[in-house]
Protein backbone atom coordinates (compact mmCIF):
# COMPACT_ATOMS: atom_id res chain seq x y z
CA UNK A 1 0.00 0.00 0.00
CA UNK A 2 3.35 2.15 -0.25
CA UNK A 3 2.82 3.48 3.21
CA UNK A 4 6.64 4.42 4.55
CA UNK A 5 5.64 3.80 8.05
CA UNK A 6 8.57 1.44 9.65
CA UNK A 7 7.64 2.14 13.44
CA UNK A 8 4.99 2.98 16.29
CA UNK A 9 6.23 4.20 19.67
CA UNK A 10 4.79 5.04 23.07
CA UNK A 11 6.65 6.87 25.56
CA UNK A 12 4.56 6.85 28.15
CA UNK A 13 7.22 9.00 30.68
CA UNK A 14 7.27 12.26 30.17
CA UNK A 15 4.82 15.56 31.66
CA UNK A 16 4.28 18.25 29.86
CA UNK A 17 4.81 21.99 30.93
CA UNK A 18 2.74 24.75 29.49
CA UNK A 19 3.65 28.51 29.31
CA UNK A 20 0.26 30.22 28.94
CA UNK A 21 -0.03 33.48 27.56
CA UNK A 22 3.52 34.80 26.52
CA UNK A 23 4.01 38.17 24.69
CA UNK A 24 4.78 37.09 20.89
CA UNK A 25 7.88 39.11 20.25
CA UNK A 26 11.32 38.15 19.74
CA UNK A 27 13.63 36.54 22.03
CA UNK A 28 11.03 35.12 24.63
CA UNK A 29 11.78 31.45 23.51
CA UNK A 30 14.94 32.09 23.24
CA UNK A 31 15.55 32.96 27.03
CA UNK A 32 13.01 30.51 28.00
CA UNK A 33 15.12 27.81 26.29
CA UNK A 34 17.98 29.03 27.19
CA UNK A 35 17.79 28.99 31.01
CA UNK A 36 16.21 25.50 30.56
CA UNK A 37 19.17 24.43 28.75
CA UNK A 38 21.40 26.13 31.37
CA UNK A 39 19.72 23.75 33.71
CA UNK A 40 20.41 20.38 32.06
CA UNK A 41 16.55 19.50 31.36
CA UNK A 42 16.40 17.59 28.23
CA UNK A 43 13.53 19.03 26.49
CA UNK A 44 11.50 16.37 23.93
CA UNK A 45 8.95 17.68 21.84
CA UNK A 46 8.07 21.82 21.67
CA UNK A 47 5.17 23.11 20.38
CA UNK A 48 3.90 26.65 19.61
CA UNK A 49 0.63 27.74 17.77
CA UNK A 50 0.35 31.25 16.15
CA UNK A 51 -0.61 33.67 18.33
CA UNK A 52 -3.84 34.88 19.09
CA UNK A 53 -3.69 39.22 19.91
CA UNK A 54 -0.02 39.12 20.20
CA UNK A 55 0.20 35.95 22.83
CA UNK A 56 0.97 32.46 22.42
CA UNK A 57 1.51 29.75 24.02
CA UNK A 58 3.90 27.35 24.69
CA UNK A 59 4.29 23.73 25.32
CA UNK A 60 7.06 21.44 25.87
CA UNK A 61 7.60 17.82 27.45
CA UNK A 62 9.89 16.26 29.30
CA UNK A 63 10.63 13.33 30.99
CA UNK A 64 8.44 13.05 34.05
CA UNK A 65 11.42 12.79 36.68
CA UNK A 66 12.73 16.39 35.62
CA UNK A 67 8.70 17.34 35.77
CA UNK A 68 9.23 18.65 39.18
CA UNK A 69 12.19 20.29 38.75
CA UNK A 70 11.25 21.79 35.19
CA UNK A 71 7.81 23.18 36.76
CA UNK A 72 9.75 25.26 39.32
CA UNK A 73 12.32 26.41 36.76
CA UNK A 74 9.53 27.53 34.43
CA UNK A 75 6.91 29.20 36.52
CA UNK A 76 10.06 31.61 37.48
CA UNK A 77 10.74 32.41 34.07
CA UNK A 78 7.22 32.60 33.83
CA UNK A 79 6.98 35.73 36.36
CA UNK A 80 9.43 37.45 34.05
CA UNK A 81 8.10 37.22 31.07
CA UNK A 82 5.05 38.04 32.52
CA UNK A 83 2.86 34.90 31.35
CA UNK A 84 -0.25 34.11 32.36
CA UNK A 85 0.23 30.52 34.04
CA UNK A 86 2.54 28.17 33.78
CA UNK A 87 1.38 24.62 34.48
CA UNK A 88 2.48 21.15 34.35
CA UNK A 89 0.35 17.47 33.48
CA UNK A 90 1.63 14.32 34.50
CA UNK A 91 -1.24 12.38 32.80
CA UNK A 92 0.57 11.71 29.45
CA UNK A 93 1.58 9.64 27.33
CA UNK A 94 3.51 10.29 23.53
CA UNK A 95 2.38 8.19 20.96
CA UNK A 96 4.42 8.53 17.74
CA UNK A 97 4.30 6.99 14.27
CA UNK A 98 8.05 7.10 12.37
CA UNK A 99 9.02 7.03 8.53
CA UNK A 100 10.69 7.55 6.13
CA UNK A 101 8.80 10.90 3.45
CA UNK A 102 5.71 10.21 5.53
CA UNK A 103 4.88 13.67 4.89
CA UNK A 104 4.82 13.17 1.00
CA UNK A 105 2.23 10.86 1.38
CA UNK A 106 -0.93 12.48 1.75
CA UNK A 107 -3.05 10.49 4.14
CA UNK A 108 -0.71 9.10 6.44
CA UNK A 109 -1.53 11.77 9.16
CA UNK A 110 -5.30 11.03 8.61
CA UNK A 111 -4.22 7.69 9.33
CA UNK A 112 -3.02 7.91 12.35
CA UNK A 113 -5.43 10.36 13.93
CA UNK A 114 -8.18 8.09 12.82
CA UNK A 115 -6.63 5.37 14.58
CA UNK A 116 -7.06 7.56 17.56
CA UNK A 117 -10.51 9.06 16.86
CA UNK A 118 -11.98 5.72 16.45
CA UNK A 119 -10.93 4.42 19.68
CA UNK A 120 -12.37 7.79 21.08
CA UNK A 121 -8.50 8.86 22.06
CA UNK A 122 -8.41 12.59 22.41
CA UNK A 123 -5.60 14.17 21.10
CA UNK A 124 -4.18 16.74 23.24
CA UNK A 125 -0.72 18.38 21.51
CA UNK A 126 0.60 17.32 17.53
CA UNK A 127 4.08 17.38 16.68
CA UNK A 128 5.60 16.70 13.33
CA UNK A 129 8.44 16.33 11.32
CA UNK A 130 9.11 14.35 7.34
CA UNK A 131 9.89 11.39 10.03
CA UNK A 132 7.91 11.35 13.07
CA UNK A 133 4.36 12.60 13.73
CA UNK A 134 3.50 12.18 17.41
CA UNK A 135 0.81 12.68 19.31
CA UNK A 136 0.25 13.91 22.72
CA UNK A 137 -2.49 12.41 24.34
CA UNK A 138 -3.90 10.77 28.42
CA UNK A 139 -1.64 8.39 29.60
CA UNK A 140 -4.51 6.27 30.40
CA UNK A 141 -4.88 5.93 26.67
CA UNK A 142 -1.40 4.77 26.51
CA UNK A 143 -1.76 0.96 25.48
CA UNK A 144 -5.14 1.53 23.57
CA UNK A 145 -3.44 4.18 20.97
CA UNK A 146 -0.11 1.75 20.78
CA UNK A 147 -2.25 -1.23 19.65
CA UNK A 148 -4.47 0.98 17.68
CA UNK A 149 -2.20 3.00 15.72
CA UNK A 150 0.28 -0.62 15.49
CA UNK A 151 -2.90 -2.33 13.93
CA UNK A 152 -3.27 0.61 11.11
CA UNK A 153 0.60 0.84 9.99
CA UNK A 154 2.25 -2.35 10.69
CA UNK A 155 -0.33 -5.00 11.12
CA UNK A 156 -2.08 -4.39 7.91
CA UNK B 1 31.77 21.33 21.22
CA UNK B 2 29.65 18.62 20.37
CA UNK B 3 26.74 19.84 18.92
CA UNK B 4 25.44 17.59 16.54
CA UNK B 5 23.47 19.56 14.27
CA UNK B 6 24.19 18.60 10.57
CA UNK B 7 22.48 21.26 8.70
CA UNK B 8 20.23 24.38 8.54
CA UNK B 9 17.93 24.53 6.01
CA UNK B 10 15.05 27.26 4.91
CA UNK B 11 11.64 26.67 2.66
CA UNK B 12 10.30 29.71 1.90
CA UNK B 13 7.62 28.06 -0.52
CA UNK B 14 5.13 27.07 2.19
CA UNK B 15 1.76 28.46 3.50
CA UNK B 16 -0.10 27.99 6.79
CA UNK B 17 -3.18 27.22 7.37
CA UNK B 18 -4.96 27.73 10.81
CA UNK B 19 -8.50 25.94 11.88
CA UNK B 20 -9.06 28.40 14.77
CA UNK B 21 -11.33 27.10 17.77
CA UNK B 22 -12.30 23.43 16.94
CA UNK B 23 -14.13 21.31 19.34
CA UNK B 24 -11.36 19.36 21.28
CA UNK B 25 -12.85 16.47 20.90
CA UNK B 26 -11.79 13.11 19.41
CA UNK B 27 -12.36 12.42 15.72
CA UNK B 28 -11.91 16.27 14.87
CA UNK B 29 -8.59 15.84 13.55
CA UNK B 30 -8.90 12.53 12.05
CA UNK B 31 -11.35 14.48 9.98
CA UNK B 32 -9.69 17.25 8.98
CA UNK B 33 -6.88 15.46 7.72
CA UNK B 34 -8.27 12.16 6.07
CA UNK B 35 -10.32 15.05 4.22
CA UNK B 36 -6.91 16.74 3.16
CA UNK B 37 -5.38 13.47 2.41
CA UNK B 38 -8.26 12.23 0.06
CA UNK B 39 -7.37 15.45 -2.03
CA UNK B 40 -3.98 14.92 -2.01
CA UNK B 41 -2.78 17.99 0.19
CA UNK B 42 0.84 17.22 0.98
CA UNK B 43 1.12 18.52 4.49
CA UNK B 44 4.34 19.36 6.19
CA UNK B 45 3.98 20.33 9.56
CA UNK B 46 1.50 20.01 12.13
CA UNK B 47 1.15 21.75 15.09
CA UNK B 48 -1.55 22.24 17.87
CA UNK B 49 -0.97 22.92 21.42
CA UNK B 50 -3.16 22.13 24.51
CA UNK B 51 -6.43 23.62 24.40
CA UNK B 52 -7.84 26.19 26.76
CA UNK B 53 -12.31 25.85 27.75
CA UNK B 54 -11.95 22.53 25.98
CA UNK B 55 -10.91 24.25 22.02
CA UNK B 56 -7.77 23.94 20.37
CA UNK B 57 -6.17 25.55 17.04
CA UNK B 58 -4.39 23.51 14.41
CA UNK B 59 -2.32 24.90 12.22
CA UNK B 60 -0.19 23.14 9.36
CA UNK B 61 1.58 24.11 6.17
CA UNK B 62 1.45 23.28 2.58
CA UNK B 63 3.45 23.86 -0.11
CA UNK B 64 2.71 27.54 -1.46
CA UNK B 65 0.95 26.21 -4.95
CA UNK B 66 -1.24 24.08 -2.84
CA UNK B 67 -2.22 27.36 -0.40
CA UNK B 68 -5.62 28.17 -2.61
CA UNK B 69 -6.99 24.77 -2.49
CA UNK B 70 -6.17 23.78 0.91
CA UNK B 71 -7.67 26.93 2.15
CA UNK B 72 -10.66 26.47 0.24
CA UNK B 73 -11.18 22.45 1.26
CA UNK B 74 -10.11 23.63 4.98
CA UNK B 75 -12.81 26.48 5.02
CA UNK B 76 -15.43 23.66 4.36
CA UNK B 77 -14.13 21.39 6.49
CA UNK B 78 -14.24 24.23 9.06
CA UNK B 79 -17.76 24.84 8.96
CA UNK B 80 -18.45 21.08 9.36
CA UNK B 81 -16.67 21.30 12.93
CA UNK B 82 -18.00 24.64 13.40
CA UNK B 83 -14.37 26.11 13.77
CA UNK B 84 -14.52 29.66 14.45
CA UNK B 85 -12.32 30.78 11.46
CA UNK B 86 -9.91 29.14 9.36
CA UNK B 87 -6.83 31.52 7.65
CA UNK B 88 -4.03 31.23 5.44
CA UNK B 89 -0.96 33.01 5.80
CA UNK B 90 1.34 33.00 2.67
CA UNK B 91 3.55 35.56 4.70
CA UNK B 92 5.91 32.49 5.95
CA UNK B 93 9.27 30.31 5.92
CA UNK B 94 10.30 27.43 7.41
CA UNK B 95 13.66 27.21 9.00
CA UNK B 96 15.30 24.37 10.23
CA UNK B 97 18.32 23.17 12.13
CA UNK B 98 18.81 19.44 11.40
CA UNK B 99 20.98 16.88 13.24
CA UNK B 100 21.14 13.42 15.11
CA UNK B 101 20.26 13.12 19.55
CA UNK B 102 19.66 16.78 18.96
CA UNK B 103 16.59 16.52 21.80
CA UNK B 104 19.26 14.71 24.48
CA UNK B 105 21.37 18.19 24.23
CA UNK B 106 20.02 20.26 26.62
CA UNK B 107 20.56 23.77 24.81
CA UNK B 108 20.02 23.12 21.04
CA UNK B 109 16.51 24.88 21.12
CA UNK B 110 17.97 27.38 23.20
CA UNK B 111 20.61 28.49 20.98
CA UNK B 112 18.62 28.45 17.99
CA UNK B 113 16.08 30.61 19.05
CA UNK B 114 18.61 32.90 20.67
CA UNK B 115 19.90 32.85 17.22
CA UNK B 116 16.80 34.17 15.81
CA UNK B 117 15.71 36.51 18.60
CA UNK B 118 19.01 38.35 18.61
CA UNK B 119 18.17 39.39 15.10
CA UNK B 120 14.69 40.24 16.56
CA UNK B 121 13.29 37.62 14.21
CA UNK B 122 9.77 36.50 15.54
CA UNK B 123 8.80 32.74 16.47
CA UNK B 124 5.24 32.23 14.65
CA UNK B 125 5.53 27.89 15.30
CA UNK B 126 7.80 25.43 16.63
CA UNK B 127 7.70 22.38 15.91
CA UNK B 128 10.27 19.47 16.46
CA UNK B 129 11.22 16.09 16.80
CA UNK B 130 14.59 14.11 17.99
CA UNK B 131 16.76 15.42 14.77
CA UNK B 132 14.58 18.56 13.68
CA UNK B 133 13.78 21.94 14.94
CA UNK B 134 11.52 23.91 13.21
CA UNK B 135 10.41 27.42 13.10
CA UNK B 136 7.67 29.08 10.93
CA UNK B 137 8.57 32.79 10.62
CA UNK B 138 7.92 35.47 8.43
CA UNK B 139 9.06 35.11 4.64
CA UNK B 140 11.16 38.59 4.70
CA UNK B 141 13.18 37.26 8.17
CA UNK B 142 14.26 34.29 5.91
CA UNK B 143 17.38 34.90 4.30
CA UNK B 144 18.38 36.65 8.22
CA UNK B 145 16.91 33.52 9.53
CA UNK B 146 19.33 30.95 6.85
CA UNK B 147 22.36 33.69 8.13
CA UNK B 148 22.05 33.74 11.97
CA UNK B 149 21.18 30.08 12.55
CA UNK B 150 24.10 28.90 10.01
CA UNK B 151 26.19 31.29 11.94
CA UNK B 152 25.49 29.40 15.42
CA UNK B 153 25.64 26.06 14.00
CA UNK B 154 27.67 25.30 10.94
CA UNK B 155 30.17 27.78 11.34
CA UNK B 156 31.16 28.09 14.59
C1 LIG C 1 6.25 33.15 21.58
C2 LIG C 1 7.69 33.18 21.23
O1 LIG C 1 8.04 32.06 20.44
C3 LIG C 1 8.13 34.46 20.53
N1 LIG C 1 7.38 34.66 19.33
C4 LIG C 1 9.62 34.41 20.24
O2 LIG C 1 10.02 34.65 19.15
O3 LIG C 1 10.42 34.12 21.05
C1 LIG D 1 -8.30 19.16 18.41
C2 LIG D 1 -8.23 17.75 17.92
O1 LIG D 1 -6.90 17.32 17.79
C3 LIG D 1 -8.99 16.78 18.79
N1 LIG D 1 -8.50 16.79 20.13
C4 LIG D 1 -8.90 15.37 18.21
O2 LIG D 1 -8.55 14.48 18.90
O3 LIG D 1 -9.12 15.13 17.07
Amino acid sequence: EGTDVSAVSLDAKQAKITVFRVPDKPGISSMLFTALGKENINVDVIVQNVSKDNFADISFTVNITDAEKTLKITKELGKEVMAENVVCDRDIAKISIIGIGMMNHPGVAGRMFHALGKERINIEMISTSEIKISCVIKKSDGAKALKTVHAEFIES
